[in-house]
């Protein structure tokens, strides 16, 4: 454990409690992609199966059940609780463009080919594109509420400090994990353009992230 | 398929 690492961690907690809160206080999740929150709970529900197997750390554990419970919650809210604030016809992403190459790759490129370790991938490569439909949605509705670009703005930051984290341990413990790199550095770049405007715009102070 | 590491990451 490196400071990136858990710095990363802790704005991954961050950004799904920002959400989570905003739409829980708002009592709306409008402008949110609940299929971008869909495919962020199948990712941790498919990732974090080794709760059952193996035993890392307590705080390997309690992260575990924490994210897979706020994202389970951010969902229920989303399409029980507040399903009559659902932006459906904004929310429009295709996600089985994204489920069937994930599934397809998940099967080709991984470590073993066995149930968890396929899942494992599959969960890796998920993530990586889990973020498109609100991203999307942000494009379709040409704005986004600065809320949702403070979640945004962590969940971002959680996947470069994983990056710095990889880095750190690469010189350090000669650590060097191909697939969750390669995914990890891919997800990065799909922040990028949303680190700019969010730069731009949002840390200027307006209300909302307006697209040009 | 490369050995399995452990995965200690979230």
């Amino acid at each position: 454990m490196n400071v990136f690492r858990l710095a990363g961690d802790v704005s991954h907690l961050v950004a799904i409690i920002i959400l989570l809160v905003k739409i829980w206080r708002s009592k709306s999740c409008a402008g949110i992609s609940g299929k971008s929150q869909v495919l962020f709970a199948l990712v941790f529900t498919t990732r974090y199966l080794d709760l059952f197997t193996v035993f890392i750390s307590a705080y390997n554990t309690i992260m575990k059940v924490v994210f897979l419970a706020m994202s389970y919650a951010t969902v229920y809210l989303i399409y029980m609780r507040f399903r009559n604030m659902y932006d459906s016809e904004n929310d429009t992403f295709r996600v089985e463009f994204l489920l069937v190459p994930v599934i397809g790759l998940s099967f080709l490129e991984n470590y073993a080919f066995t149930p968890l370790e396929i899942l494992w991938t599959f969960s890796i490569f998920l993530e990586a594109v889990a973020i498109m439909p609100q991203l999307f949605m942000i494009t379709k509705t040409g704005e986004a509420e600065s809320i949702t670009t403070h979640y945004l703005f962590f969940l971002g930051l959680y996947r470069a400090l994983y990056i710095a984290n990889w880095v750190w341990r690469y010189h350090t413990e000669e650590f060097f994990d191909q697939i969750a790199v390669v995914s990890g550095v891919v997800q990065t770049i799909f922040y990028c353009d949303f680190f700019y405007l969010y730069v731009t715009r949002v840390l200027r102070g307006k209300a909302k992230m307006i697209l040009p | 398929t490369e050995d399995v590491q452990q995965k200690d990451e979230l």
